[in-house]
């Protein structure tokens, strides 16, 4: 554990109840992809697994415990409770080519032939480009709540933090490197780009978050 | 067999 690790994943927590509190305070889903949410709850199950046969710490676990409730919960909330604030006519990204790009690369690219190492690398894969629906929607839309453009911002924050991570773990751990993660990793945090652009142009100048016509 | 690795990131 290094200092940019913990940060990111502070940051990743913090994404979660900032998105947990924009629908809990506006009672509302508004503006959140219901593609991106379910992808993530695929992400965290298929990683995760390794939770019934491996221990690494009790932070590692009460994470990823974390990870899954909260991405579950979220979901109910947009299926259920806040369901009439669901718009899917706008959360029109196709996933399937997403998913389907993502087992093949998986299938190539992994540390071992077995189940779960080739489901944790599709989720890596997968978490890489989960984000897609949901900038995709901001994209279509051309704005967002404020709120919104917080939590995408501290969900990249987190996946920026990783890159510091593994130089650091590169430098320290006597030349590591996970090629898989790091190669996904670097494609995930440059999709964050375009949006942090705005962001930091235009959100954090308190104004709304407004892509040009 | 080979060890599966360890992911010890989130």
């Amino acid at each position: 554990m290094n200092l940019f690790r913990l940060l990111g994943d502070l940051s990743h927590l913090a994404s979660i109840f900032i998105l947990l509190h924009k629908i809990q305070t506006t009672r509302s889903c508004r503006g959140i992809s219901f593609k991106t949410q379910a992808l993530y709850v695929t992400v965290f199950v298929a990683r995760y697994l390794d939770l019934f046969y491996r221990y690494v710490s009790l932070y590692n676990s009460v994470m990823k415990l974390f990870f899954i409730a909260s991405s579950v919960y979220i979901l109910y909330l947009m299926k259920y409770k806040y369901r009439p604030t669901n718009d899917p006519s706008i959360d029109t990204f196709r996933i399937e080519y997403l998913l389907g790009p993502c087992v093949l690369l998986s299938l190539i690219f992994n540390y071992k032939f077995s189940v779960t190492e080739v489901l944790w690398s599709f989720s890596i894969f997968l978490e890489s480009v989960a984000i897609l629906p949901q900038l995709f929607m901001l994209q279509r839309t051309g704005e967002a709540e404020t709120i919104t453009t917080h939590y995408l911002a501290a969900l990249g924050v987190y996946r920026a933090l990783y890159i510091p991570n593994w130089i650091y773990r590169y430098i320290t751990e006597d030349g590591v490197v996970d090629p898989i993660a790091v190669t996904a990793g670097l494609v995930q945090t440059g999709l964050y780009i375009d949006f942090f652009y705005v962001y930091f142009t235009k959100v954090l100048q308190g104004q709304k978050f407004e892509l040009p016509a | 067999p080979e060890e599966e690795k360890t992911h010890d990131e989130l």
